[in-house]
């Protein structure tokens, strides 16, 4: 389940 | 990163610029709604908190240091240095009512149930509405000055050309990212009227005036 530290974007 | 992506940084990064030079070259902040602006810099904030903690690149902390401290300039602008041309009586929406709607949404709506997970989600929900205020304060006075439309013409692409990216990302990566995209396609839509008095009056040399 992957979530989190995908936020790449600003 | 792909081309409606660097478009939507640069767009978001234009409209910042344009505004901090409006009030810097007129000194004055005549038009502007600081309440919109304080919301702007809640949601950087809140969004930001990963920036010692989750490294993407260095083209990301540089803009959001960028995207912070022109929260901040463009806030100590209006409420300090050029505190006398505030217009508040136009400027009246009430925060609470963006800003705990958007708090609740988040600790139900989110990700993760951890404190910058939760807080990431806020500044996604905050910022989709944060133009209300200044949207409210246009509608209000019935008119904006041209720099002020550019100002949210450049703001409103941002988000649109965001939108375009994650279709794309999700062609072409499979990424997808529910919470900001449906906070986004809403604070678009927000734009919609604003785009299109924009298009019909602003670019063909005409006040933006609503019509009566």
């Amino acid at each position: 389940e992957e979530t989190e530290e995908m936020h790449d974007e600003l | 990163m792909n081309i409606f992506r660097l478009g939507g940084d640069l767009a978001h990064l234009l409209a910042i610029i344009i505004l901090l030079l409006k009030i810097w070259t007129t000194r004055s902040c005549a038009g502007i709604s600081g309440k919109s602006q304080i919301l702007f810099a809640l949601t950087f904030t809140a969004r930001y908190l990963d920036l010692f903690t989750n490294f993407v690149s260095v083209y990301n902390s540089v803009m959001k240091v960028v995207y912070l401290a022109a929260a901040y300039a463009t806030l100590y602008l209006m409420y300090v240095k050029f505190k006398a041309t505030y217009d508040h009586n136009h400027d009246t929406f009430r925060l609470e009512f963006l800003i705990l709607p958007a708090a609740g949404l988040a600790l139900i709506i989110n990700h993760e149930f951890s404190i910058i997970e939760v807080m990431w989600t806020f500044s996604i929900y905050l910022e989709a509405v944060a133009i209300l205020p200044q949207l409210f304060m246009v509608s209000k006075t019935g008119e904006a000055e041209s720099i002020t439309s550019h100002y949210l013409f450049a703001l409103g692409s941002y988000r649109a050309l965001y939108i375009v990216n994650w279709v794309y990302r999700y062609y072409s990566e499979g990424f997808y990212d529910m919470i900001a995209t449906l906070a986004g396609v809403v604070q678009t839509v927000l734009y919609c009227d604003f785009f299109y008095l924009y298009i019909t009056k602003v670019l063909k040399g005409k006040k933006l005036q609503l019509p009566a």
